[in-house]
């Protein structure tokens, strides 16, 4: 098996702004079938991440505001690193997504746990 | 390298039952930290799934009951079947998890396309 970096499974995020409501996010999950989305600033560069499960966090406490529920602490991944390395990384952390970001925090897409799950299947 | 199969990989699912509100489905995904619940009836059959995903829906779409978000036809896993065989089964219905099931479909456990990447990672 030769070896399998970042660049040949990221695709395109899915993102939204600080400022959305929780219903609009929860929407954007919904029409996009995903269950991770990248809060970016109006730069374009990382500032939070936001999944379904958050939003199932939101109705479980009942909480209203995305700043409530929004995780700003994001474990990242760079382009041209092997997509081993980013496995460990997502299962040390139990994460399910990793933005792929440059050096200047600008997000270049995501890679899942369901994409890399698609190498061994593949 | 040599193949995995389910039974390397599969774990404890974490169930509810018909006719639980959908706010406690919203409470044990957060607090299990997972993002799949699998409906199973009195027996310990298989009769439904509700991930994360479909809480997020529930918001978006404002529906109140377990039984308008439950997915009904579930995609499952035997357990002694090469976990390659499932990994291209979830990539192909585009899901994040298999129940386990056996003859009776009894549910036995569950793999998560987290557990499959983290055999890559390994
Ligand atoms: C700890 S995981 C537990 C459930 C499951 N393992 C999953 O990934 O959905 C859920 C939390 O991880 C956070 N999360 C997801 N991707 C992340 C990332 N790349 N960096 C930091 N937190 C992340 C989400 O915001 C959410 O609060
Ligand atoms: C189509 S996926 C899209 C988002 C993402 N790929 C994921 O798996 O969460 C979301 C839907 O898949 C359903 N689903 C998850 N696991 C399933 C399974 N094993 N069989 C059938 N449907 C499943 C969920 O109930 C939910 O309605």
């Amino acid at each position: 098996e030769e070896t399998s970096f970042i660049a040949n499974v990221v695709h395109a995020a899915v993102t939204c702004k600080e400022n959305e409501p929780i219903q609009a996010i929860a929407e954007r999950i919904v029409k996009q079938s995903v269950n991770h989305i990248v809060v970016i600033d109006d730069a374009g560069k990382l500032s939070g991440i936001v999944t379904s499960w958050d939003i199932t966090r939101a109705m479980a406490e009942g909480r209203k505001a995305l700043a409530d529920v929004v995780t700003r602490r994001v474990i990242t991944a760079k382009i041209d690193e092997p997509l081993e390395t980013a496995s460990k990384r997502m299962a040390q952390h139990n994460i399910s997504a990793l933005p792929v970001i440059n050096s200047e925090r600008k997000v270049l897409g995501i890679v899942t746990s369901e994409d890399v799950a698609k190498i061994l299947g593949r």
